[in-house]
């Protein structure tokens, strides 16, 4: 989606800092 | 009664009580030991999480600023000791567990997006993010577009147009957008005796 149809906060989930499913890869 | 029993004991007393204020069974709280003691040890082996382990483990670096990674371990350090014990570790990632509650999960969330801690997500604090999470993509857009943005997010979220989001209007939004909450759900916990199944050489308890 262009930033200007998506919401702040789904811009904002997409922050590395906030997957924390990295801390389970080898 | 041996020491070495005596520590056993005490060990399979601090598991079990885990296991009991968390999603997880005592097997599982094993297994999350096993990835503590990596992370914990990754930079001081000092068996406690220290901020630049976990954004070594999230970014790959151990420099450099990051303002979710620093909400993340705020959240993570209940004591607020400037550091991860093993037993925060749990209680918080149990909230990421694929049965923990939705309500459970949108309040952490709520609580990470409220910087200044005032109970609100304030319009100020929803901008600083977007240009946290600009600067973190090496993005940049124009101040206009960004209002846009925050216009658009708040018509939304902001039911009473106060300009700011209250815990129950970001409990409506977040109904409304469940992909917001994709983060706060790990699969890989429902199965963290096989991630991590070295547990089986500590283990306490054989399930």
């Amino acid at each position: 989606a262009s930033p200007v149809t998506m919401n702040a906060f789904e811009l904002i989930s997409k922050s590395r800092g906030l997957n924390l499913a990295t801390l389970f890869e080898k | 009664c041996s020491p070495e029993s005596q520590k056993g004991l005490r060990r399979y007393g601090e598991l079990s009580r885990l296991a009991s204020e968390t999603r997880f069974s005592i097997n599982e709280v094993e297994a999350l030991y096993e990835l503590f003691k990596k992370l914990s040890s990754s930079i001081i082996d000092d068996g406690l999480i220290h901020k630049e382990e976990l954004q070594l483990a999230l970014l790959r670096s151990p420099y450099g600023e990051n303002l979710f990674l620093d909400r993340v371990f705020d959240l993570f350090d209940e004591k607020r000791n400037g550091v991860i014990e093993f037993d925060e570790f749990v209680h918080a990632l149990s909230i990421f567990h694929p049965h923990a509650p939705m309500e459970e999960k949108s309040d952490f969330v709520f609580k990470l997006y409220d910087l200044t801690q005032t109970g609100f997500i304030e319009r100020e604090e929803v901008k600083q993010m977007v240009i946290a999470i600009l600067m973190e993509s090496d993005m940049w857009l124009p101040d206009n577009l960004l209002e846009a943005i925050l216009d658009k997010t708040f018509a939304d979220a902001d039911a009473d147009k106060d300009g700011r989001i209250s815990k129950e209007e970001w409990k409506v939004f977040v109904r409304k957008h469940p992909s917001l909450l994709k983060n706060m759900t790990l699969p890989y916990l429902k199965d963290i005796t096989t991630v991590f199944p070295s547990f089986v050489f500590n283990t306490e308890v054989e399930d």
